[in-house]
């Protein structure tokens, strides 16, 4: 299984719908300070099913909108992620497999929506189907700017229990 | 439990050694359980030997040193419990030249099981990519370029 | 009390603006009191716009720009208290070529009233140096080369 | 006032003692991962009197004393500052002022030197002696490795509190 695609819309600084398609090997994401790529790791997280909105750098799921300079505040962002599943991976019949995450502000508060395939399913359904195919929060496969050094600094208890979680 | 425990322990252990000894040659680690009798007791620590030192405290290590140490500990795991893909925002920051190259490389070859996204300023880590997306933004909005490089 | 720390306060705020826009070119920031009428109940924000962007919260800032906006911070700090001498270790670590220049130049220029001691592994701050400390490891034991050349 | 010349013998990783003098102006230190260049901060941060031996990636002073391959284990760590002084900021009548911090372990326990000048004083007193010309331990003039973005990351009341030792 790869990534065939990320689609990021109206995600923290990707105020356009923008596409970005990966090959298969080894991607580099490069540019300037400030321009956008540790967004594109954010936005992983984000449709992968991370629930900390500290990990990505926000305080409410709502900082991940797109605020603009010039007044055009869309009021929800979307991340798309499109899977290649020709070896079958994924527990679903099709070759490819889309997962969406969206999250939408009203005046009522903020609202999640969770797509597979365009099927309307909860968080969970999504964790549950990138685990199958070995993609987990703890999996260590997502490293965050600056975090590389973490298990160095953490507690030995806390590194044990990493292996603990994979056996 | 506690034997699967320590059967993915040894094999991590010795995927962390033969890796630790790629990304810093001439250099030893390994992984030591504080408490061998009952794992669950004690936790989990690293002892890193760079080439021609000896094991200091974990903490006293420099910051390249730390890096390539806990990237060997990333890929042990990885190669036990292998992911399809991975996203990695700048793991090379700490790294003086020869030691991106090292990483890179060894990202490379690694490559051929999985997917690398890798965020990164240094240029042998873009070099040794099979694609660039370049990243830029204007008045605010991010957008992606050299997407429909190489024929996509 | 409250009048020396506000004028303090002023005059570092008014080094950090300038400082921050020559780091930053077309870009502002400035430090607020989350408390005017006594400071010393509430804390010391910095509000930052990089170029061309919307003040966003300090924390959704990327790594390059929250290096920019700290070490201009610092500057302003030093610019109002001057020490003699200063020893930085690797600030430029997140920043990408051209800001790596920018600082460079800025320590360059301050150089003149201060003494800089910067450990770096990137190219500009190295070339923008008066003078270059080489240090190299040998079985364990560090030295330094290139003590002696500038005549010294 | 600047600084000299830094003689660091057999504190940390320099095992011979080494006379690293700077010039006026911009010096830069560099050279591969793990060859020493943070210890020489540390050594900064050693000989101005931090008592946070953390901040130099020790647990107690005698880890700052060199440990070598081959056995050579001297049983002390030094090191020497030599600060310029012919503005006369520093209250000391020489034109050349000499600080020495040595950390010696023996088996009753270790026991800490300190020398201005070749006399033998107190801490306090070369902490006091740096403060009329400057420098101090939160004067910010010593960054270590990774902490640039710690004022970001800092709460704003420690932050406004930076202001506070200044005014
Ligand atoms: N909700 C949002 N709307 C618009 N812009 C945002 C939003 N959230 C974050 N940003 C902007 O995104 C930028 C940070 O992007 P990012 O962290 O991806 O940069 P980067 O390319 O990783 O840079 P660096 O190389 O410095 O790490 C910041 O300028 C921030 O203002
Ligand atoms: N007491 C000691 N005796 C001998 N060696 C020591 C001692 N304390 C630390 N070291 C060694 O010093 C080395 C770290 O040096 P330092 O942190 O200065 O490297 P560096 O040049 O800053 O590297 P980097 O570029 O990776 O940050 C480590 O290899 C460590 O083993
Ligand atoms: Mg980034
Ligand atoms: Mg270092």
């Amino acid at each position: 299984m790869r990534v065939k695609e990320v689609v990021l819309n109206n995600f923290k600084s990707f105020g356009n719908k923008t596409k970005i398609p990966f090959s298969d090997g080894f991607n580099a994401i490069s540019g300037p300070n400030g321009s956008g790529k540790s967004n594109i790791v954010d936005a992983f997280c984000f449709v992968t099913g991370t629930t900390s909105t500290n990990q990505m750098r926000a305080e409410n799921l709502t900082d991940l909108i797109y605020e603009g300079e010039n007044g055009k505040n869309p009021n929800y962002a979307e991340v798309t992620l499109k899977l290649e599943n020709e070896n079958g991976e994924l527990p679903v019949d099709d070759d490819e497999v889309e997962i969406t995450r969206k999250v939408k502000e009203t005046d009522k508060g903020h609202y999640s929506y969770y797509y597979i395939n365009g099927n309307s399913v909860k968080l969970n359904d999504i964790r549950e189907l990138l685990a199958e195919a070995g993609v987990s929060e703890n999996g260590y496969n997502i490293i965050m700017q600056g975090d590389v050094t973490g298990l160095i600094n953490m507690s030995s208890k806390n590194r044990r229990e990493i292996i603990d979680e994979i056996a | 439990k506690r034997e699967i425990f320590l059967n993915t322990f040894d094999e991590i252990n010795s995927n962390f050694k033969e890796v630790f000894s790629k990304l810093s040659p001439e250099g030893d680690a390994e992984l030591v359980l504080e408490s061998q009798d009952d794992p669950f007791e004690g936790g989990l620590t690293i002892k890193a030997k760079p080439a021609g030192k000896n094991v200091r405290r974990l903490e006293a290590m420099s910051g390249g040193e730390k890096s390539l140490t806990a990237l060997s500990f990333i890929f042990a795991i990885q190669r036990y419990n292998p992911a399809p893909f991975y996203a990695f925002d700048e793991i090379d920051m700490f790294l003086d030249g020869a030691n991106v190259e090292r990483v890179a490389k060894m990202i490379e070859k690694l490559s051929d099981k999985a997917q690398f996204i890798v965020v990164s300023l240094r240029k042998p880590t873009l070099e040794s990519s099979n694609r660039t997306i370049g990243i830029t933004m204007d008045k605010g909005v991010s957008k992606a370029t050299g997407v429909n490089l190489d024929g996509n």
